[in-house]
């Protein structure tokens, strides 16, 4: 409480210096709560490494957000099953687009091994695991790679959406080619999925234009 | 928009640097440090009512001297922000995703009398 100063907008008395700073850090918690329509700041379990992060940040060099509210989201994959004969691998990622977001533009980003000889021919199916689809697999794409380091796949986005669990399955199966035939030897490991290499999807999603639903429905 | 400077009664533009390290919120906002948390706050008299605040033009000064000499004087006027910016956010979702977010009508850069 100010000593008999005036607040000049509302007559009241003015705020202490101290006591102004802590009404503004509670006004900005609330403003970016608000603006990230959130309810609570999250809290992290599972922070990805600062190499993974700085890594992938590099890589997509943030571009400023489509207009329209548009978030861009990287999601690193959880490991659930690297099966050690071949270079196949269950990828798993913990998605939270808003019902009221449309998802318009998805890449996953896989890190090859030095050691590829020859193309590596690449299949990306998706898991379903809502109840009436749990354990089926549906193919979204087909990729050859000849080099190795970092590669962007792109997904069909109308392939990855409607996940109401937020989980989505990503199934790689992989084999070597060479020339136009499939090697027959077991391909040792040429994903890498460790901890700093970790495969991630880039998604682009935005808010859904209001009635576009309906159109749809009619 | 004059900042608001100690003594000044009129309408302006009350400026905070908020860090998010102040905050303890360092560990989920990757991007960037702080943002201006700024707020309007002053008297509007009569005669800047109506004023936006920041290059009044000709027609609003004399229309803001044409309401000074009225005598019934307008009805109350607010110090409301003129002007906002969009703040550009990266951080860190409850599942550990990265999410990268430009957040409307942030930033209050310009005050004026409603």
């Amino acid at each position: 409480q100010g000593t008999g100063s005036v607040c000049p907008s509302c007559g009241g008395p003015t705020l202490a210096p101290q006591a102004e700073r802590a009404l503004v850090l509670e006004l900005a918690k609330q403003q970016i709560l608000e603006g990230l329509r959130l309810t609570n700041r999250p809290r992290i379990t599972h922070p990805p490494s600062q190499a993974a992060l700085t890594r992938a940040l590099r890589r997509l060099q943030l571009g400023s957000v489509a207009a329209g509210n548009g978030e861009e989201v990287i999601s690193f994959a959880a490991i659930t099953d690297s099966s050690t004969s071949t270079c196949s691998s269950m990828l798993t990622f913990h998605l939270s687009t808003p019902r009221s977001h449309h998802l318009y533009h998805a890449r996953l980003w896989l890190h090859v091994l030095p050691t590829l000889r020859g193309t590596l021919y690449l299949r990306i199916s998706r898991w379903g695991s809502r109840r009436r689809h749990r354990g089926s697999r549906t193919l979204l794409a087909e990729h050859q790679m000849t080099t190795p380091g970092w590669h962007a796949l792109t997904l069909p986005s109308s392939g990855l959406r409607g996940e109401e669990s937020g989980v989505l399955k990503l199934q790689l199966d992989c084999r070597l080619l060479e020339g136009n035939s499939t090697v027959t030897e077991k391909p040792r490991r040429l994903l890498d999925t460790a901890r700093h290499q970790r495969p991630f999807l880039e998604l682009k999603i935005r808010a859904k234009e209001p009635g576009a639903g309906r159109a749809r429905r009619r | 928009t004059p900042t608001c400077e100690s003594g000044n009664p009129l309408c302006c533009r009350r400026d905070h640097y908020v860090d998010f390290q102040e905050l303890g919120w360092r560990d989920w906002i990757l991007q960037p440090e702080g943002y201006q948390l700024n707020y309007c706050s002053g008297q509007c008299p009569p005669h800047l009512a109506g004023s936006p605040g920041i290059a009044a033009s000709f027609h609003s000064a004399v229309f803001s001297l044409l309401k000074a000499n009225n005598p019934w004087p307008a009805s109350t006027s607010c110090c409301v922000p003129t002007a906002r910016r969009p703040l550009s956010l990266l951080y860190l979702d409850h599942n550990g995703n990265v999410v990268k977010t430009d957040v409307p009508d942030m930033v209050v850069e310009a005050c004026g009398c409603s």
